[in-house]
């Protein structure tokens, strides 16, 4: 269990590993969007899901990223960056600025549940359409 | 892997589009390998129990937590982990940020890294609060954001004491119908309260019985009382255990008495001390036997009101309906007779016939409505045949369902009723 001395638990240490990252920069906003839903995977990574077998993409981590946490990406990326940015403050009820400005991070960063805001799944018309499903066999 | 059922064995796809199990009874289990670190197993399997009662109070899904049954055959599972956990592809991520999430499959997942607490306290995440939001995803619904719904993605912090609204428990009823059946009895129970000024105030509630359950309406939100509904002794002490057939509350200038019918017997209740008396003022005891309090009237009884506009006490039994006079303590003539003939169809064909579940005059409706089934017909007022002349005396207008007027009046499975 978490080591604490007081009696009411109130000064529990959490180990630092198990913090969840903090989102600072653009570059985990990024993950979170796609995590949550609100990037779609690229045609790529669909066919990589279907492949495999899970309806949802792991954090693709080889996204290269410059030392400030830009990252580098093409006109068509940026916009779909803006758009999910704006698409995530519209769901959160921020002003919706399309810039990952400091109310976007901090609602980033809040509890929340795991489960995608939007249909991750590639095809939600699939007969055992789901939020997260492993299907054992690939040819579904 | 995590055990994962079968995605289309117990689901049907629900007019939304999205999935819903296919069955009404739903068992559940906290995983003996998925314990939380935090609070005890018993805490947790209370917590677990509560929130889905509280998807079973505004729905037609019952829940019971099945610890016996070999793991495929229960549909919901629950467990906590961190990191890495349960055989799950998507690892948690450490305190903050993501706190659970929810496999259409019908697992649960908590992250055993943040700080879960109990319903009474008012720090770290609520349990029940995430586990109803979770078990909400597995029933089938998508996050939702709307301020003050549970399905929100982001957590709030922990109001006082949150409960479902009005548009969650329509969601949820979009995927399975609402809450239909048939009741034993329902009636306003009137009450006095001495204002500090020495006034006396007339209050009513509204009560919806069955069986050995009973719901108190609140009239003015369209529901159910949360956490209802309650077993009959709690709230009316000394009537049946297993229920009534009847209440009635005479109320006239000279006399007033609350009575409940049950078989050949009757209980006279009182209502300032919140239980059946065990004699009366003549010194005879209680129960007492219907054919013996009220001559003339047979037993059981279907249902029974009392008409403050001619003093009779209406009693229903099968077909036939026994007028009963509390002036001379007599049948009034002419009595039995039909009960088409005393409350005719307004639009032929419809009409309940006999055995009647309940008589209920409501005062927030000010109006007579007979019950049968998951049915009612209203009948027609004075003041309406005033304005359509045409409408026969009594006239009972077209039926409706009764979960279309009064809402969310939902069983829960017996074994979440001592809650």
């Amino acid at each position: 269990e978490k080591l604490f001395h007081n009696r009411d638990h109130s000064d529990m240490q959490i180990p630092t590993s198990h913090q969840a990252p903090v989102i600072t920069d653009e570059y985990e906003a990024e993950l979170f969007l796609s995590r949550y839903g609100f990037i779609k995977p690229t045609q790529r990574e669909e066919i990589q899901m279907k492949q495999s077998g899970i309806s949802f993409m792991p954090l693709s981590r080889d996204i290269p990223k410059t030392s400030h946490g830009k990252v580098h990406k093409s006109e068509s990326e940026s916009q779909a960056f803006v758009s999910a940015l704006k698409e995530f403050q519209m769901a959160s009820g921020l002003p919706v600025t399309g810039v990952f400005d400091d109310a976007t991070k901090d609602a980033m960063n809040k509890p929340r549940c795991g489960v995608p805001d939007k249909e991750t799944d590639p095809n939600p018309h699939l007969e055992n359409k789901s939020l997260l499903t492993i299907s054992n066999d690939t040819h579904k | 892997n995590s055990s994962l059922g079968n995605p289309t064995g117990n689901r049907n796809s629900s007019k939304s589009g999205y999935m819903a199990f296919s069955k009404d009874v739903l068992r559940w289990r906290l995983i003996g390998e998925g314990y939380s670190s935090q609070l005890t197993v018993d805490e947790q399997r209370y917590i677990f129990r509560l929130a889905f009662r509280m998807w079973s109070e505004v729905s037609p899904l019952e829940f019971v937590e099945d610890t016996w049954s070999p793991l495929e055959d229960v549909d919901i599972k629950l467990g906590f982990g961190t990191g890495r956990h349960l055989g799950c592809n998507q690892k948690f991520d450490g305190t903050g940020q993501e706190f659970a999430h929810a496999w259409f499959l019908g697992d649960i997942h908590f992250d055993d890294d943040e700080h879960f607490t109990g319903p009474s306290s008012h720090t770290g995440i609520s349990l029940l609060k995430v586990a109803v939001h979770e078990i909400g995803h597995v029933l089938g619904l998508p996050h939702i954001y709307r301020p003050g719904s549970i399905m929100q993605p982001s957590y709030l912090p922990h109001e006082s004491s949150f409960e479902m609204d009005w548009m969650d428990r329509k969601a949820i009823q979009h995927l399975y119908g609402g809450c239909k059946g048939r009741f034993s009895t329902v009636f306003d129970w009137i009450r006095k309260e001495k204002t500090p000024y020495g006034d006396v105030k007339i209050r009513f509630n509204t009560y919806f019985m069955r069986d050995g359950w009973y719901w108190l309406y609140e009239n003015r939100n369209n529901r159910t009382r949360y956490g209802d509904p309650v077993a009959l002794q709690i709230g009316w002490h000394g009537i049946p255990s297993d229920g009534v057939d009847a209440y009635v509350h005479v109320w006239s200038r000279r006399r007033e008495a609350v009575y409940f019918f049950k078989g050949l017997q009757f209980w006279r209740y009182d209502s300032e001390n919140d239980r059946v008396f065990r004699h009366d003022s003549e010194g005879r005891r209680y129960p007492r036997l219907i054919s013996e309090g009220f001559p003339g009237i047979p037993s059981p009884i279907d249902s029974a009101f009392y008409d403050r506009r001619d003093s009779h006490i209406y009693f229903f039994r099968r077909a036939q309906v026994y007028a009963f006079s509390v002036e001379t303590n007599s049948l009034a003539s002419g009595f039995p007779k039909h009960i088409r003939d005393v409350f005719p169809p307004v639009e032929s064909g419809d009409h309940p016939d006999g055995s009647i579940d309940a008589a209920y005059f409501s005062y927030s409706h000010n109006a007579l409505f007979l019950l049968k089934g998951t049915r009612f017909w209203r009948v027609v007022g004075s003041r309406e045949r005033w304005r359509r002349p045409f409408l026969p005396r009594n006239g009972l207008m077209p039926h409706k369902e009764v979960d279309q007027q009064w809402f969310d009046i939902c069983d829960v499975h017996p074994t979440s009723l001592k809650l």
